[in-house]
């Protein structure tokens, strides 16, 4: 017989609640099931089979197309494709207060320094108390130079003046911390695209807390308007995060996420595996 | 936004020809939609669906009161007792002698920041208020505490290489003691209920400092897990109250009301900003209003 959308609506609300749970934006779950329900309309079923199953490997499905959302080049090779050019790799991490751009930037350092590279770090948050001696404290850990203005000071000029140094000493990598924003503030985003025009740089990583419910949605949508996104990287995925904010992410902006924060320390960033993401999810 | 898909559902109500299990249903269903849009925790926004439709249902209105008003109210009445109530306790430390207030909660929920804005809220109001740096993992912690300090007038005591948070406290409330502070205010290490060494330092701190109240703050943006964290931060240290910050960008804080659930603590303060001053007494139905749409 025909699978009835009267049998699948009860299942799929089900469903959609349960990746609310998973911290899954609403309209983003709301998406999902009417996309399973698309991709199941008119298929056969027998006469007494329970539809769960089909529902899940179907939501597998669509959760992977999703997450390996296909981007020309991965993290380290574009990194590696502009060295190898002989010009500095720039990347500019944004985010909204708090999502932990700073420490990601530190454990993107030492991941890079691991795969060969020399690295500086551009102190571009000048507004916020101690953002300076914060960074400061980790390059000094990871015996990187940290490329620093005064509080205050423009933080376009900070990133402009990292970038020049790297390329008068021969340094691989730049990475710009820059001041956490909310993504309502007009002014703010402004500031953060010139800084973005001034460096021209190859990558733009969305640092995102994974904790994050449904904001994730117009966090994501604003930071890809004003100054496009090229990777997500998720953190704070061990205070028990269910991680849904991957989803409702990618989704929206076709990025993927490239790495998630598993922790306080510089060795916490691991790559994201999607299949191993939406095992847990479709259990 | 969705603000308006709840509004125009109670609009709905009101020019409705008849108030039938029809309309009712379809004001829960949106009333859920809204909550959970809201990132209030799921089971939370069930239970209360069952409730308002029981009593727009089951409930006679109260004499003078249409049908439909007293629809309306059941919706408002349920949202409000998720948060405790309308009655916000004023937050005023007692006189004659030193309150000792310690602010806990999740990596980057507001807490430093948020010390300082109640460092200096008291300040202006005469309360000489001292600041004490507990965290020590943190790098620039102190530094970050010490230069908002600094801009609000306020003293902070902090041991930028201790290794030892509960030494640092007892130090600092010494030496506030003998500068005969009203208030101290402690700025904790962010943490989370997986990470069992910092629970375990956070509950120590609690037992031998005894602060008079335990704040946790809430960031406007959580989602589902605001429920399980407060829960677990209650059941170490007692949570007194809550702030919920950043309530200043498009968030609708229901990850506030999932906190309030879990621990019983009423919302005493909102953070609206980054600056000292974006610091506002809670207002229940304000926030109601933002949260519903
Ligand atoms: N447990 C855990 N904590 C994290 C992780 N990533 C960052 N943190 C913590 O989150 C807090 C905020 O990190 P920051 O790096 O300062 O965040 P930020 O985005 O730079 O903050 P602002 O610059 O103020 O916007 C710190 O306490 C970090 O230690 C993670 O993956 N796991
Ligand atoms: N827009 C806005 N930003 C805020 C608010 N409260 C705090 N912030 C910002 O959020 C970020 C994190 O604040 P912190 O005070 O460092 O948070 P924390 O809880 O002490 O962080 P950890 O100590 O690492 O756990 C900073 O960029 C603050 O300026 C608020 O109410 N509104
Ligand atoms: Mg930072
Ligand atoms: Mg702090």
């Amino acid at each position: 017989k025909e699978l009835s959308s009267k049998e699948l609506q009860p299942v799929l609300e089900e469903l959609k609640l349960s990746l609310v749970r998973n911290d899954v934006a609403y309209t983003v779950a709301e998406e999902i099931c009417s996309e399973i329900a698309e991709k199941l309309s008119g298929v056969k079923v027998g006469r007494f089979e329970d539809v769960r199953p089909l529902v899940k490997k179907t939501l597998r499905q669509v959760l992977l197309e999703t997450l390996k959302t296909s981007y020309e080049k991965g993290f380290l090779e574009t990194v590696k494709a502009k060295v190898s050019k002989g010009e500095p790799a720039v990347i500019l991490f944004v985010g909204v207060n708090g999502s932990g751009k700073t420490l990601t930037i530190a454990k993107v350092g030492r991941m890079l320094l691991r795969n060969g590279f020399t690295v500086c770090i551009a102190c571009s948050d000048t507004f916020r108390a101690g953002a300076i001696e914060q960074v400061e404290i980790l390059a000094k850990r990871l015996g990187v130079r940290a490329i620093k203005q005064t509080y205050g000071s423009d933080a376009a000029a900070v990133a402009y003046d990292a970038v020049q140094y790297a390329r008068a000493h021969g340094i691989n990598v730049v990475l710009i911390d820059t001041a956490g924003r909310m993504q309502t503030r007009r002014n703010l985003m402004e500031e953060m695209r010139k800084i973005a025009r001034v460096t021209n740089p190859d990558l733009v990583v969305f640092v995102g807390d994974s904790l994050t419910g449904n904001d994730a949605v117009n966090q994501a949508e604003e930071f890809m308007k004003y100054v496009g996104i090229d990777f997500v990287i998720l953190t704070k995925m061990d205070a028990d995060a269910k991680g849904g904010a991957a989803i409702s992410i990618s989704k929206l902006i076709g990025r993927p996420v490239a790495y998630i924060g598993t922790g306080q320390d510089l060795e916490d960033l691991e790559p994201f595996d999607p299949e191993r993401f939406v095992d847990k999810i479709v259990v | 936004g969705l603000g308006k898909s709840l509004r125009s559902t109670l609009a709905k109500v009101f020019k409705a020809s008849r108030v039938d299990k029809e309309l009712v249903k379809g004001l829960v269903n949106d009333l859920v939609r809204a909550l959970l849009q809201a990132d209030v925790q799921v089971d939370l926004v069930i239970d209360l669906a069952k409730r308002v439709e029981d009593r727009a249902l089951n409930e006679k209105p109260p004499p003078g009161v249409t049908r439909r008003e007293h629809i309306v109210k059941v919706v408002y009445d349920e949202v409000v007792k998720l948060l405790g109530g309308e009655n916000v306790s004023s937050p005023v430390p007692k006189l004659g002698k030193m309150n000792v207030y310690m602010l806990v909660g999740l990596q980057g929920s507001g807490k430093t920041t948020t010390a300082c804005k109640l460092a200096s809220f008291y300040q202006r109001r005469g309360f000489r208020t001292g600041l004490i740096c507990a965290d020590v993992y943190r790098p620039g912690a102190y530094q970050q505490l010490k230069q908002l300090g600094d801009k609000a007038g306020v003293p902070v005591y902090g041991e930028p290489d201790g290794k030892d948070p509960v030494k640092i406290v007892l130090d600092g409330l010494e030496l506030f003691r003998r500068s005969k502070r009203d208030l101290v205010i402690i700025d904790t290490a962010g943490r989370h209920k997986d990470e069992e060494s910092l629970m375990k330092e956070v509950k120590e701190l609690y037992e031998v400092i005894k602060p008079d109240e335990v704040i946790l703050t809430v960031d406007a943006t959580i989602g589902q897990q605001a429920y399980s964290q407060a829960k677990a931060f209650h059941e170490a240290v007692g949570v007194g109250s809550i702030i919920v910050t950043k309530m200043d960008g498009s968030a609708r804080g229901g990850g506030a009301l999932s906190a309030v659930a879990a621990t019983g603590a009423p919302v005493k303060f909102i953070g609206v900003g980054e600056k000292l001053d974006d610091l506002e007494v809670f207002n229940p139905r304000r926030f109601v209003a933002r949260l519903l749409g």
